[in-house]
């Protein structure tokens, strides 16, 4: 079929592309090819938004998510929250290959792969220590909270809940997410 | 946040995604790029598609399944992608996200919901006959 292989994939994350297509061109699987693909970019950190060194969160570590999944069979590998792990779409299709579950979370997806063989890393760089400090230098600002006390958007935390907040109709807030900031 | 969707010599669809989330987000916080028909769905019948944006809100709508839904019923890839991505926009006039699809004949396209600073989507396509990847764009809706 002269129009297969073919790969597309989000931004213009080209060597993701690149690495993709030189498995499909060669007669790789499409599973392998995005494997290969999305490694590339946590690799290459496309964007500061994929892989390690990018996007801390409110204590400053960078924490991954990937999903992996086989059209043919419908199988599905994801992990997310995963910590000091480079490799996420690796632990993805680890998930797929190695277990009878879809999805893995957290600290304890991190000792699945650990058990895997994947290296446990720390996930920071002077990048993202940077962007966290900055991030508090400026009253923890912009952030995620809303609804508690003292007023988020003016303060740090440690947060608590407004009481007494009357049923609302949900109003999709502004946020600080952009083509830089993003999933 | 990388998503993508691989077709091979076989015909057979893959699709995955990998980011490292919103900056600053609440420690526990995850998008929509692991969740399944969220952040990217496969079925080698039909197609595959991948979405990238905001993922607390677009992980609310599955773009991604919804998107190889449409394409299921008979839409072609840039025609799901926009309805995906008009479906959200019923609810979320300013959503800022863009969802890619591609089916197993061959075709592609992608579609993008406008927003301040966002008004064009530059994605990346790798096929036959092509030395090097193509970076196309699409204007938002």
């Amino acid at each position: 079929d002269p129009t297969r292989p073919l790969v597309i994939n989000t931004w213009p994350f080209q060597r993701a592309a690149e690495a993709a297509w030189a498995v499909l061109e060669e007669g790789g699987s499409a599973l392998d090819a995005v494997e290969q693909g999305c490694t590339q970019c946590e690799i290459d950190q496309c964007d500061g938004s994929v892989g390690y060194g990018g996007s801390p969160d409110e204590h400053g570590e960078t924490t991954l998510d990937a999903m992996i999944m086989n059209g043919n069979t419908m199988e599905v590998g994801a992990v997310a929250n995963l910590r000091r792990i480079k490799n996420a779409i690796g632990v993805a299709r680890a998930v797929m290959e190695h277990t009878k579950h879809t999805f893995l979370v957290g600290e304890s997806a991190s000792l699945f792969a650990e058990s895997m063989g994947f290296p446990s890393e720390d996930l920071t760089t002077n990048k993202s220590l940077t962007i966290y400090s900055k991030w508090l230098e400026q009253r923890c600002q912009p952030n995620f909270w809303k609804n508690v006390i003292p007023d988020a958007s003016k303060s740090c935390g440690p947060y608590k809940p407004v009481r007494g907040l009357q049923n609302k109709k949900e109003i999709f807030l502004e946020k600080e997410i952009n083509v830089h900031n993003h999933d | 946040t990388i998503g993508m969707v691989a077709i091979d010599k076989a015909g057979c669809v893959a699709t995955g995604t990998s980011t490292n989330g919103a900056t600053h987000k609440i420690p526990g916080r995850i998008g929509d790029s692991p969740i399944i028909g969220a952040g990217a769905y496969a079925d080698s019948t039909v197609g595959g598609a991948a979405a990238t944006g905001d993922g607390d809100t677009m992980m609310r709508f599955l773009p991604s399944y919804q998107a190889v839904e449409y394409m299921r019923m008979g839409a072609d890839p840039t025609d799901a992608c926009k309805k995906a991505i008009l479906r959200i926009q019923k609810y979320v006039k300013n959503f800022f996200g863009a969802v890619i699809c591609a089916n197993t004949t061959g075709s592609y396209g992608a579609a993008c919901s406008k927003t301040a600073g966002f008004t064009k989507f530059h994605f990346t396509v790798f096929k036959t006959g092509l030395k090097d990847p193509l970076e196309e764009v699409v204007d938002c809706l």
